[in-house]
């Protein structure tokens, strides 16, 4: 564990808790894409299934147990609990032309051709595109709430920090995994524009709205 | 390389 690694755990745990207290504070998911959200869900689904066989450590453990429950809150309270102020015609975007794609790449490229390994190969993948839905709805309401700003800048500097992880630990412990470093260059990536905009607007007191 | 033993990053 280093220290970048550490802070993009906190950072993403921030995003996850910033966006469960938004919904249920507001008692509103306005301007949340709910595609995103249940493919975030997925991700922590196919990624954890080792949780109960493959013991890490306790901070390990207890992580993934709160990424999954957050996660799966999340969903119930957009889809069940506030679905009244679900905004489904701004979230129009075609997760299925990302998941099967994404499911496929799994099979063809990843570490060991076993279940678990594919799966887990799945949710970097997915995970590496899962906000676009998101990014897309902000595209479409032209706007986005600061605290959903806040949210988004925390999700994305996770995957960035973990960038530096990956970098301190082939420097130091030899370790690299290309397929997690490709998928979070891509992830990382795909979060620049929205950077510039949080950076140069909200940071500035202003709210965040494109030219629609 | 990836370790044999399962995945310990979150």
């Amino acid at each position: 564990m280093n220290v970048f690694r550490l802070t993009g755990d906190l950072s993403h745990l921030v995003a996850i808790i910033l966006l469960l207290l938004k919904i249920w504070k507001t008692r509103s998911c306005a301007g949340i894409s709910g595609k995103s959200q249940v493919m975030f869900a997925l991700v922590f689904t196919t990624r954890y299934l080792d949780l109960f066989t493959n013991f890490i450590s306790p901070y390990n453990s207890v992580m993934k147990v709160i990424y999954l429950g957050c996660s799966y809150a999340t969903v119930y309270m957009i889809y069940m609990k506030f679905k009244a102020s679900y905004d489904g015609n701004h979230d129009t975007f075609r997760a299925e032309f990302l998941i099967i794609p994404v499911g496929g790449l799994a099979f063809l490229v990843n570490h060991e051709f076993t279940p678990l390994e594919i799966l887990w190969t799945f949710s970097i993948y997915l995970e590496s595109v899962a906000i676009l839905p998101q990014l897309f709805m902000i595209t479409k309401t032209g706007e986005a709430e600061t605290i959903t700003t806040h949210y988004l800048f925390a999700l994305g500097l996770y995957r960035a920090l973990y960038l530096i992880n990956w970098i301190w630990r082939y420097y130091f412990e030899g370790f690299f995994d290309l397929i997690a470093i490709v998928a979070g260059c891509v992830q990382t990536i795909l979060y620049c524009d929205f950077f510039y905009l949080y950076i140069t607007k909200v940071l500035h007191g202003k709210k965040l709205s494109l030219p629609a | 390389q990836w370790n044999q033993q399962g995945h310990d990053e979150l």
